[in-house]
């Protein structure tokens, strides 16, 4: 059972984690199919700012993240940001579009200048998220739960990361039991996909440099 | 690197501002 608790954590968290969404004029934007090369990166880079953006500010509504140390709440996020970036993505990308739209979207990533060899991880990822099919509830868990990693680089204060990351893990396997009684795995598959994460992460600063390169 | 710097810029300067207001 889900303690009083705990509903009140998740609740904030879910509701820091709707009201934070990419702004729809900038979403829009990938939709258009004119584009040069130059063009599509300016634009893939807006995105990431602005995706960036989003994630501070749902970050900071995570109950107890401000109370942290300021230098180890900047660790924290820039530690993070690429995974918790990768997580939204994977949703967006799942979620149900009007014909052709994820197309258009796979379509700039692959004309992105990043290499295939990049690209087949990524997608994987967004394909292993898809079929996890996560409760909006678990989504915004699991994205908190990515950020409040204590083991970042340059985090000073590990244990009071922990003191915020603990409870969110277990309401989150409350959760999991709680919606999916038929799959006892699902909660270590879902930690399963953080693992992941953090390879795709590692992945990420090759595809950086490839881009310099390029 | 640099693009780490631009990751953090952008972070500092988000936790500063409020982007609701």
């Amino acid at each position: 059972e889900i303690t009083k608790e705990q509903q009140v954590l998740m609740q904030a968290i879910l509701k820091a984690y709707e009201r934070h969404q990419i702004p729809q004029d900038v979403a829009k934007r990938l939709l258009h199919d004119q584009y040069s090369a130059e063009e599509n990166f300016l634009l893939l880079t807006e995105m990431a700012t602005s995706q960036v953006q989003v994630l501070v500010e749902f970050t900071k509504n995570i109950p107890g993240f401000l109370s942290l140390d300021h230098e180890d709440q900047i660790a924290l996020l820039k530690g993070s940001a690429v995974e918790a970036m990768f997580l939204r993505s994977a949703q967006v990308f799942n979620r149900k579009t009007p014909a052709g739209h994820t197309e258009v979207l796979e379509e700039r990533i692959r004309k992105s200048g990043i290499s295939e060899e990049f690209i087949k991880p990524m997608f994987n990822f967004y394909k292993s998220i898809g079929e996890l099919l996560m409760s909006p509830e678990e989504q915004a868990l699991l994205t908190a739960v990515t950020i409040l990693t204590p083991d970042r680089p340059y985090v000073k204060d590990h244990a009071a990361v922990e003191r915020l990351q603990e409870p969110m893990l277990e309401v989150l396997k409350k959760l999991c039991t709680l919606h999916h009684p038929h799959e006892p795995q699902y909660f270590a598959r879902l930690l399963g996909r953080l693992t992941e994460l953090r390879s795709l992460n590692h992945y990420h600063a090759e595809i950086i440099t490839s881009w310099r390169v390029n | 690197p640099a693009s780490n710097l631009g990751l953090e810029d952008i972070i500092r300067k988000a936790l500063m501002g409020n982007l609701e207001e």
